[in-house]
C-alpha cells in the first residue's frame, strides 16, 4: 500500500 | 510539480476543452459518446471528493473545478441542448455503461489504500476512468464518424496518458516513498485501451481518405 497519504494529482 | 505531471494536466484539460468548445461552436456532438462523457463526470466527481475536506492548492483546486465544470457542460449539451442532442448518435452509443460502474464499485471495495469512503471512492474513480473510453471506442467503430472526433480530441488524450506515465516514472526516481499500484497498474489498462481507440481511429482515418481517392 502507499506511504504517500496526500493525493496531489488531478 | 515536474514537468511531465504539468504538461499531463494541460493536455488533458485542453482535451475537455476542445471537446466543450467545438460542441459549443457547431452545435453538434456527432460521434461523440455521451456514455463515455457521463462516465467521465463520475470519474471527476466520485475523485475530487476531497475539495471538501483537503486543501492541497490552489492550482489543484481550480484545476478539480474546470474539469468537473467542464465534463458536466459536456453532459448538459449533449442531453439538454435543443440542436446539439439532434446530433447525439443515440441509437449507435448502445454501450451499456451502468455494467462497468458495478464491477468497478465491488474493485474498489476490495482493492483500496485504505477501507474508507473516501478511499474506495478514490480507488473507484481510478477504476471507472481506465475503463471509460469503451463506449467511445464502440461507437467509433460502428459510426466509422471521425468527424467531430478531431485528431486534436484523440493527440490531446494520448498526450496526457504519456506524461502521466513519465511523471509516475519520474516521480519513482526522485521521491521517497512515492508508491501508489492502485494508480499506476489503473493507469496502464487505461493507456492500454487508449492506444486500441488510438489505432481504430487512424484507422477510420485513412480509410476515409482513401474513399476520396477518385477511383
Amino acid at each position: 500500500s502507499s506511504s504517500n497519504d496526500v493525493k496531489d494529482e488531478l | 510539480m515536474n514537468m511531465f505531471r504539468f504538461l499531463g494536466d494541460m493536455t488533458h484539460l485542453f482535451s475537455v476543452l476542445v471537446l466543450l468548445l467545438k460542441i459549443h461552436t457547431i452545435k453538434s456532438c456527432a460521434g461523440i459518446s455521451l456514455k463515455t462523457q457521463e462516465l467521465y463526470a463520475i470519474v471527476f466527481a466520485t475523485r475530487y471528493l476531497d475539495l471538501f475536506t483537503d486543501y492541497i492548492s490552489l492550482y489543484n483546486t481550480v484545476m478539480k473545478l474546470v474539469y468537473l465544470g467542464s465534463s458536466l457542460s459536456i453532459v448538459w449539451y449533449m442531453r439538454r441542448h435543443k440542436l446539439v442532442r439532434r446530433s447525439y448518435d443515440k441509437d449507435q452509443d448502445t454501450f451499456r455503461h451502468h455494467f462497468l460502474i458495478l464491477p468497478c464499485l465491488i474493485l474498489a471495495l476490495l482493492i483500496n489504500e485504505k477501507f474508507t469512503f473516501m478511499e474506495v471512492m478514490w480507488a473507484f474513480s481510478l477504476y471507472l476512468e481506465a475503463v471509460a473510453i469503451l463506449p467511445q471506442l464502440v461507437l467509433l467503430q460502428r459510426t466509422r464518424n471521425i468527424d467531430n472526433l478531431t485528431g486534436q480530441y484523440v493527440f490531446l488524450l494520448g498526450a496526457y496518458r504519456s506524461f502521466y506515465i513519465l511523471n509516475w516514472i519520474y516521480r519513482y526516481f526522485t521521491e521517497v516513498h512515492y508508491v501508489h499500484w492502485i494508480t499506476w497498474i489503473s493507469g496502464l489498462v487505461q493507456t492500454l485501451l487508449y492506444g486500441d481507440f488510438f489505432y481504430y481511429y487512424f484507422h477510420s482515418w485513412k480509410n476515409n481518405e482513401k474513399l476520396q481517392l477518385p477511383a
